[in-house]
């Protein structure tokens, strides 16, 4: 975004749907 | 103004969607191919192939729960590329790279098709 400061998050962004319950 | 870009949310949202399809949780169509069903997201599958593009906006057949293929289509090269729209990878292995390539063309995956023709063409 032009004028927008952006910022990288190296991390995991959502939480983790596990493989089976 | 700041925004904050997380880098690995394309791929974490892919990833869950992959754990949703492995574990059967709202997924809403069953792919028919020779007799070997499929179970995918209609969302996912419209996003990577235009032929499901243009399937699921029909308004009648959206509502499908079941799609069968062609017969001419191969199951393994389907579940190559299955599995590419949930990973962003894309098994190529020399036995399977035409049956691959076929279902490319068949699903009108045009940027997997390119490969799998760069990849045929570094084997010659």
């Amino acid at each position: 975004y032009e004028g927008v400061n952006t910022i990288k998050e190296m991390g995991r962004s959502i939480h983790e749907i596990p493989r089976q319950e | 103004d700041n925004c904050i870009q997380f880098t690995r949310h394309a791929s974490d949202v892919l990833l869950n969607f992959n754990r949703l399809r492995s574990r059967n949780i709202l997924t809403d169509v069953t792919i028919l191919v020779n007799r070997q069903q499929f179970r995918a997201h209609k969302t996912v599958l419209m996003a990577c192939s235009r032929l499901f593009y243009t399937i699921f906006t029909d308004s009648v057949k959206c509502n499908l729960s079941a799609i069968s293929l062609d017969p001419k289509v191969d199951p393994e090269g389907f579940a190559v590329l299955l599995e590419f729209m949930y990973t962003s990878c894309l098994s190529l292995k020399d036995s399977l790279i035409v049956a691959t390539l076929n279902t490319a063309i068949y699903l009108q995956m045009d940027h997997v098709v390119d490969t799998c023709h760069r990849f045929i063409k570094s084997r010659d």
